[in-house]
């Protein structure tokens, strides 16, 4: 038997609307560590990567190991009938095909289960290897978020230059072309406000920006993005979730023929 | 030209 309960059931809505654009059907991993899950876009371009630890649920528990085949589409209509407040109790039960979502409103005066049948999905799964990035810019997602869909006006592409003193995101079109230059912040009252960047070497990344503003449905779960680049390297975009685990988005750059 | 580049160009199936 799997069953995990989370006092936040929205943490778990948000982790499903920040991936489902990108996969829309994938296989869960449980085990007694956690839910981890890892998932490629239909093309093949992007990655994500969730890990959910078991010690950040409120009451955990996994028998043995299982494989959920899930469709994030049919989860993501089911968990918008949750209220905001709601307890979240995901079960699996042995020897069923099911995934049984229970909510529970804060007053305990109502309870909801809905059942959501388990699918038989082919997943292969990829090596990520451990990468020194030569950089990474943490900045507030939300920022991120205005300045990847503002991008997407211009081209379809972004390039992202970074140097010790700030970070640049640029993109051109057939409209014209147009950057915004964002300077590591010096003096912030809070900490979730600045932007930070370490640098060992400079770089300069070309990337699908379609795929960026994706990445930015899980921007709700934090309130900072970091951004690990590396010359001719996948973009790696992680977004925290609470201090329970976190979700990695992993990008192919564009490269020069 | 700039090509786009697969995942699975920069990381091997297991």
């Amino acid at each position: 038997m799997f069953e995990a309960r989370l006092a936040q059931g929205s943490i778990f809505a948000k982790v499903i609307e920040g991936l489902r654009e990108l996969v829309t059907e994938a296989t869960w991993e449980c085990s007694g560590n956690g839910i981890t899950l890892q998932a490629m876009d239909s093309s093949h371009v992007a990655l994500v990567s969730l890990v959910l630890r078991s010690d950040g649920f409120e009451t955990y528990r996994c028998d043995r190991n299982m494989s959920l085949g899930i469709s994030l589409t049919s989860m993501s209509k089911v968990l918008k009938m949750m209220g905001k407040d709601d307890t979240l109790t995901i079960r699996v039960n042995d020897d069923s095909d099911a995934i049984v979502l229970s909510m529970e409103s804060q007053n305990q005066e109502e309870f909801a289960e809905y059942e959501l049948r388990l699918m038989d999905l082919d997943s292969e799964h990829l090596g990520i290897p451990d990468t020194d990035y030569s950089c990474v810019v943490k900045m507030p997602s939300t920022k991120f978020s205005r300045i990847c869909r503002d991008m997407a006006i211009l081209g379809d592409s972004v390039t992202i230059c970074s140097t010790k003193d700030g970070v640049k995101f640029g993109a051109k079109g057939d409209v014209g072309q147009g950057s915004i230059r964002l300077n590591q912040s010096t003096n912030v009252d809070k900490e979730e406000d600045a932007v930070s960047i370490e640098l060992r070497e400079a770089v300069a990344l070309t990337f699908a920006v379609r795929y960026l503003n994706m990445f930015c449905k899980a921007a709700p779960l934090s309130n900072q993005v970091n951004l690990s680049m590396s010359e001719d390297t996948p973009l790696m975009c992680e977004f925290k979730v609470g201090d329970m685990g976190h979700i990695r988005f992993y990008l192919a750059p564009k490269i020069e023929d | 030209t700039m090509t786009q580049k697969s995942i699975t160009f920069f990381f091997g199936k297991k």
